[in-house]
């Protein structure tokens, strides 16, 4: 096949009632049918729409509130995939793993392929010193069967963020792939995405042609929202990337995505509704073998090569997401800027179509580990709204803009070659692709 | 190109190299 087409479907996930003991088997059983009932049915409309493969979130069965306790009666034991299983024909061969042989009639009776995230448990003893005093191991855990209905990748996330206690890591990481008809394979799940290990080693030394990407992934603006960032990412490691992000705006979970390397091709973000969504798009097989494959950025390039803009500036510091930026305001309708951080320095050239009063604009510099909610090390460049015109709100979540950008060129001396691109515009949408391009030395810059 | 209303415009790199050896842990949120 050159093309196939993907599917996602962004779930509003049926999160069980908070209780002081743990729920029965069968209590856990019946919550994730619940949930099983739903993308069942957005499994068979992706299927009667061509999909030859379909993603569904993080979390997606059972939700994300638990205790190490609370959780254990919704876990399965979930083998490897070497053991060559199809559980809708032989559901008894591992114990008891209902949800496996659900998955596997879905997948095999629709046949198209089904990624989903649940439970695996592991037995281990005192022989082993890792092992937790309960006598067992839980892993967050993807799980993909063929159109089949065979379990042919099972993934344990090994980047689990702070909140999630119910699980434990992998000793290591796995990278997870496997072949398809259309197309090589990888899988990770959620805040792997910041990972060098298995995100980057998946595409990278792996060579995979998809990213299949389960998450449950709340926005937090500017720099974290989902469809800005995971589209980003596929950008700058050139593959396609299928995110499935679970919803729910109390908790501003949306954000689901099929992405390829040039374009964002669908996504969904709603605060709307609490409704689920399914998305549709089709794809290249292979994108490295396609002309329009991108070409890679040398990130540093052009801001290494140009004097940094000296004009009349004063350096304010602001926080986003904890993390202390240098800013600097931009001052008039047009100009050249340049803000740096340690061994960062970012330049910025810019045209407005108008100077609002109302409106403030920023330009930031970043450079240094991020330590909440996970740590991690960053170099940000960043030109963003400022939440009001004072300049202590510079970093604060904005939603809105009326000031319009009609030429802009940010670039930075970037000493990483991960560099993943963002253009967010007014009301949380993504700036298209006809507007703005990546240069080869490392420009994002307005088109024309 | 058309004039775009721009929330944000990022370049977010990531230092692997001086990243901990393990990016799921930290001190939580400070509130």
């Amino acid at each position: 096949l050159d093309s196939f087409t993907a599917a996602v479907y962004e779930h509003a996930v049926l999160l069980p009632n908070a209780t002081e003991s743990p729920a029965s088997r069968e209590e856990a059983l019946l919550l994730m049918n619940r949930n099983l009932d739903v993308l069942e049915k957005a499994t068979k409309l992706a299927a009667r729409q061509g999909a030859h493969i379909i993603v569904t979130p993080e979390d997606g069965i059972y939700g994300w509130v638990f205790t190490r306790e609370s959780i254990y009666p919704y876990l399965e034991d979930i083998p490897a995939p070497e053991v060559n299983w199809i559980p809708c024909r032989d559901p008894q061969r591992f114990g008891y793993t209902p949800v496996q042989e659900r998955l596997s009639c879905l997948a095999k009776d629709s046949s198209i392929y089904v990624v989903a995230n649940i439970g695996d448990k592991k037995p281990c003893n005192s022989s082993d010193p890792l092992c937790p005093p309960d006598g067992r191991y839980q892993y967050n855990t993807d799980v993909v069967f063929d159109s089949e209905g065979r379990l042919v990748a099972r993934y344990h996330k090994y980047n689990l963020f702070a909140p999630e206690i119910q699980f434990d890591f992998p000793k290591d990481s796995e990278v997870v792939t496997f072949d398809t008809p259309f197309g090589k394979f990888g899988i990770f799940t959620c805040f792997d995405i910041f990972s060098h290990d298995p995100a980057v080693v998946v595409v990278q030394d792996f060579e995979v042609d998809s990213v299949l990407y389960p998450t449950a992934w709340y926005n937090t603006l500017p720099l974290l929202s989902a469809v800005p960032f995971h589209s980003a990412w596929a950008r700058a490691m050139r593959v396609n990337l299928l995110a499935a992000n679970t919803h729910n705006t109390r908790m501003h979970m949306t954000g689901s995505g099929i992405y390829s390397p040039e374009a964002v091709k669908v996504y969904h973000y709603d605060m709307e509704t609490e409704s689920g969504q399914l998305l549709l798009s089709e794809l290249r097989c292979r994108p490295r073998s396609q002309p329009t494959y991108p070409a890679a950025v040398d990130w540093s390039a052009y801001a290494r090569s140009v004097k940094p803009f000296l004009s009349e500036q004063t350096h304010f510091p602001g926080l986003i997401y904890f993390d202390e930026f240098t800013f600097t305001k931009l001052k008039g309708k047009t100009g050249n800027y340049t803000v740096c951080q340690k061994d960062l320095c970012c330049h910025l050239s810019y045209k407005m179509s108008e100077k609002r009063v109302d409106e403030v604009y920023a330009l930031g510099a970043f450079d240094g580990l991020h330590t909440v909610e996970g740590q991690y090390y960053l170099q940000i460049c960043t030109l963003l709204k400022c939440q009001t015109t004072d300049l202590r709100t510079c970093g604060e979540p904005v939603g809105s803009a009326f000031t319009t950008f009609e030429e802009f060129s940010l670039s930075g001396t970037f000493g990483t070659s991960y560099v993943f691109p963002q253009i967010i515009l007014s009301g949380s949408q993504l700036a298209p692709e006809r507007h703005y391009e990546v240069s080869r030395d490392g420009r994002l810059q307005s088109r024309g | 190109g058309a004039p775009l209303p721009v929330l944000v415009m990022t370049l977010y790199g990531r230092v692997f190299e001086k990243d901990p050896p393990r990016l799921g842990q930290g001190p939580g949120k400070l509130q």
